[in-house]
């Protein structure tokens, strides 16, 4: 474990509790894509199968628990908690984000370091958690506004993911053979993903504007 | 090596 990974960990951790306290107090979840939601979801479902068979360690355990919980907890706020769902955008979150999910099985049965159940699925999550933002990036760009919560999520999550690539460059300069193609390729696609979004995010807190 | 083989990271 090194700073980067756990700052990136706590990162990420901080994203989904406070997007998840943020619909639970406000009972509202405008601007949020449920579907970058289901997605993280099947991210998470798909990558920490593993819960069961190998420990790695208590804060790993305790982490994929926490992961697991808030994101199909959120789901669940914006699918079935009526006062939440009533504030869900259906009509801009058209994403259609099945075809995602497809497109990343098929990958992950292509190209993966080793065919096993478990490892397919691992790979999968890889590749689908580097395009889950796009849904919401999409309705972003749509509702054309963005209340502070959901740049603030956006935010935290691509700053998780610039602290993953920092935690890899150290990794690699202290751990022989830590060489990781797929999660290193996936990783940068997905930062690379934020990246706009975090220059117009800079631009507006630049000006002082509301982000456009 | 098996540790290197599972996945450590979340």
């Amino acid at each position: 474990m090194n700073i980067f990974r756990l700052a990136g960990d706590m990162t990420h951790m901080f994203s989904v509790l406070v997007l998840l306290l943020k619909i639970h107090t406000i009972k509202s979840c405008a601007g949020v894509s449920v579907k970058t939601q289901e997605l993280y979801a099947i991210v998470f479902a798909t990558r920490y199968l593993d819960i069961f068979t190998s420990f790695v360690s208590i804060y790993n355990t305790f982490m994929k628990l926490v992961f697991l919980g808030s994101s199909f907890s959120i789901v669940w706020y914006m699918r079935y908690h009526k006062a939440v769902h009533r504030t869900y955008d259906r009509e801009q979150d058209t994403f259609r984000h099945w075809f995602l999910v497809l497109s990343c099985l098929l990958l992950a049965l292509l190209i993966h370091e080793k065919f096993t159940f478990l490892e397919v699925l691992w790979t999968f999550s890889l590749y689908l958690e580097a395009v889950a933002i796009l849904p919401q990036l999409v309705l972003l760009q749509r509702t054309r506004n963005i209340d502070n919560l959901t740049g603030q999520y956006i935010f935290l999550l691509g700053g998780y993911r610039g602290l993953y690539i920092l935690n890899w460059i150290y990794r690699y300069f202290t751990e022989p053979h830590f060489v990781h193609w797929i999660t290193w390729i996936t990783g940068l696609v997905q930062t690379l993903l934020y990246a706009d979004f975090f220059y117009y995010y800079f631009l507006s807190w630049k000006n002082n504007k509301k982000l456009n | 090596l098996d540790a290197l083989l599972t996945h450590d990271e979340l």
